[in-house]
């Protein structure tokens, strides 16, 4: 099964269609292996995107180098699976 | 479960526990609910959708389904409790009484079988179908981007291996040309509500174009009355409006091939949540997320059977 240790999820907020654009190139970048869970859409509508843990310094950098604002929504996705996996099977246990 | 008053709606659940649910809610309720195969996916999978009639023949009728982006877990889950809703509250809320005595519902839980199957088994976050393309090694295409409407316009992409990927052509997944055919077949489908998370926004067409659709000014006061009707309960906040405007532009997209087809009410559903776990949202948000989800999606039934066309 696919691992997503060290994986974040990063809630970016855009404050103009200049930074919408950087974003997006961003999507286009294939090496990254970014998944956007909500796309770059319009200044102020928040854009969450699953960064793979050895992407993380370089997507960081790029943001704040572009002066674009983000925080961290999920620290690392792999333990809220871990959650999500247990209550299930303690469901399933009982 | 032994029945479904003992299946537990709090949690999460595979593919074959689903299955399992639906042929315990036909049994327990011959006369009300019966389970159609729509078609069988890429890997072979049946692809089943539950029927909610009291009589008639092809009488007018709303479609609902869920789970056609296969890691929103939350909305799969959901759809499993509204089929348990519909059983309970027929012949005791006079409201949706009135609405099953006119019309049927068409509730597919499990729209992307093999997607689905893939966030148990391989991959949690997988969105698409697991068709395979020829000449590339990425996996499945985006059923939310696959229908014939605006299809391979701006609003999705060519590569294979992006999560919006098209298609090589319109309805190529099976998923979705399943869908097609029943819609067609049917002929008098008059709502059609399709469920995805997350983000909470209730949204209807356009998503290839900025043109207007027709019925823009009802589908907009409509959508105004459902998102009222969902925050009653708690407070949970959703905007509305044309796909384009509300997020983005996306094209080949459902409700775009519906509202085309002559479908008026159609409308896609993004459930919790505003950004704490995304698509990881905690069961114990399951039973909530469809309680508040089922008074909108009231609201847009009463209003499809009050509103004949």
């Amino acid at each position: 099964s696919e691992d997503f240790v060290g994986h974040q999820v990063l809630r970016i907020s855009v404050a103009d269609e200049a930074q919408v654009q950087k974003v997006t190139e961003l999507e286009e970048l294939e090496h990254l292996q970014l998944d956007f869970w909500r796309g770059p859409a319009q200044p102020g509508s928040p854009i969450d995107v699953r960064v793979p843990f050895p992407s993380i310094q370089a997507v960081k950098v790029f943001l704040e180098a572009h002066g674009i604002e983000y925080t961290i929504m999920i620290e690392d996705v792999q333990s809220l699976l871990d959650e999500e996996r247990e209550q299930m099977f303690a469901f399933q246990a009982r | 479960a032994a029945s479904t008053d003992t299946f537990n709606y709090a949690t999460y659940h595979t593919l074959e526990e689903i299955y399992g649910f639906m042929d315990l809610l036909v049994a327990e309720h011959p006369q009300l609910v019966s389970k159609l195969q729509i078609g069988n996916t890429y890997e072979g999978r049946p692809i089943y959708v539950l029927k909610f009639s009291t009589g008639g023949n092809n009488r007018p009728a709303i479609w609902i389904d869920t789970g056609i982006h296969s890691r929103e877990w939350v909305t799969q889950a959901s759809g499993v409790w509204f089929a348990k809703k519909i059983t309970q509250d027929y012949g005791q809320d006079p409201a949706f009484t009135s609405i099953l005595d006119n019309m049927d519902i068409f509730l597919e839980i499990v729209t992307n079988p093999d997607g689905f199957a893939f966030t148990h088994s391989k991959n949690r976050l997988w969105r698409k179908t697991r068709s395979i393309t020829a000449g590339s090694s990425c996996v499945g295409v985006d059923p939310n981007r696959n229908w014939d409407a605006g299809f391979g316009l701006a609003g999705a992409s060519s590569n294979p291996c992006s999560e919006t990927y098209h298609g090589k052509f319109a309805n190529s997944e099976v998923e979705v040309k399943s869908i097609v055919d029943f819609v067609k077949n049917h002929g008098n489908i008059k709502a059609f509500i399709s469920i995805h998370s997350y983000s909470q926004l209730l949204l209807y067409p356009y998503g290839y174009t900025t043109e207007s659709a027709a019925d823009q000014a009802e589908l907009d006061q409509l959508a105004e009355s459902a998102v009222k009707a969902l925050s009653s309960l708690y407070g949970t906040k959703f905007k509305y409006g044309s796909i384009i405007k509300a997020i983005y532009r996306a094209s080949g997209g459902t409700i775009d091939w519906t509202y085309n087809q002559g479908i008026k009410y159609s409308y896609t559903f993004e459930l919790r949540d505003t950004g704490r776990y995304g698509f990881l949202l905690p069961a114990s948000q399951i039973i909530p997320t469809a309680q508040e989800t089922w008074l909108a999606l009231q609201t847009i039934m009463e209003h499809t059977l009050n509103h004949p066309y």
